[in-house]
């Protein structure tokens, strides 16, 4: 799916990381 | 002890929310409302008035293309794919800050993004909406929603059914910290076609829904069965989507230099 989904994947793993809680 | 997390939970969403989301339902009310010192937004209620506003309202997606000479609905149609788009990865940046959402299969975190970004769109325009318009460039200006039922067919329409939407949805008198939570709840449906590992997005799904009923209930304390009404509304939401993709079908079909944006273009693709 993700093959399909190029720029959603791309912004699901560039940009800033997750905060922790 | 479990409403203390909770809580926590509850404060760590609303934190993400207000960082990934620069236009506030707060900053909505108050410019609809009058109650801000900011300018006044300019109002965009005909044609002559929309040329005026284009010279005093200063943002980058009015012209995303460049194309001043393009006809007024195909502008307009445009300018709400850029911002649409603009949504889609403040709304990443979101999920991506709910607890556990990175840890799921990625293509799980692609099809939950997929299936929810516009059900979470069209939450937050209605907090830009009132009855008569909708807040446009951050507050900047107000597009009323007769000059939008004016615009030719089939982009007349286009609006509609997300004002009457959004007029339902404000009866229920959300503010940021609840709407922080709902949007989170939609992002983690379990029921999405196509998911591999349902299990743990309905395990946080849960915890959410937990913090939500909760924060409902401190927050509006005398609004009986709020969180059953707002859990109704996701109902509703689906349908806006839908009809939404009708246009979008419909609105290729009719006019064949329509270009839609590569990213609503994947998330378009096979969707309902």
């Amino acid at each position: 799916l993700k093959e399909k989904h190029k720029i959603l994947h791309r912004l699901l793993q560039d940009s800033s990381s997750p905060v922790d809680l | 002890p479990e409403c203390a997390d909770q809580r926590v939970l509850a404060k760590h969403l609303y934190d993400s929310y207000l960082k990934s989301f620069p236009t506030t339902k707060a900053k909505a009310r108050a410019i609809l409302t009058g109650r801000t010192t900011d300018k006044s937004p300019v109002v965009i209620y005909d044609m002559n008035s929309l040329i005026r506003g284009e010279d005093q309202i200063k943002c980058n997606y009015l012209t995303p293309y460049g194309e001043q000479n393009e006809e007024v609905a195909i502008r307009i149609f445009h300018r709400c794919q850029s911002r649409s788009v603009e949504s889609v990865r403040e709304i990443t940046e979101f999920a991506k800050n709910i607890p556990g959402f990175v840890n799921l299969d990625l293509n799980d975190q692609v099809t939950l993004l997929k299936y929810g970004v516009h059900e979470i769109i069209f939450t937050m325009l209605a907090s830009l909406m009132n009855k008569d318009g909708v807040l446009i460039a951050d507050g900047q200006g107000f597009m009323t929603r007769e000059f939008l039922k004016s615009l030719r067919k089939p982009f007349g329409e286009f609006m509609e059914s997300k004002f009457e939407f959004a007029v339902r949805f404000n009866a229920l008198e959300l503010d940021d910290s609840d709407l922080a939570i709902f949007i989170a709840v939609i992002i983690l449906c379990g029921d999405r076609p196509g998911l591999v590992n349902v299990k743990p997005i309905e395990d946080i799904q849960d915890t959410l829904l937990q913090a939500l009923e909760l924060q409902l209930k401190m927050n509006h304390p005398d609004s009986s069965q709020l969180f059953a009404k707002l859990l109704q509304k996701m109902t509703d939401l689906r349908q806006v989507v839908t009809e939404h993709v009708q246009y979008l079908q419909l609105i290729r079909k009719t006019e064949v230099d329509m270009d839609l944006h590569p990213l609503l273009q994947e998330i378009y693709k096979d969707l309902y």
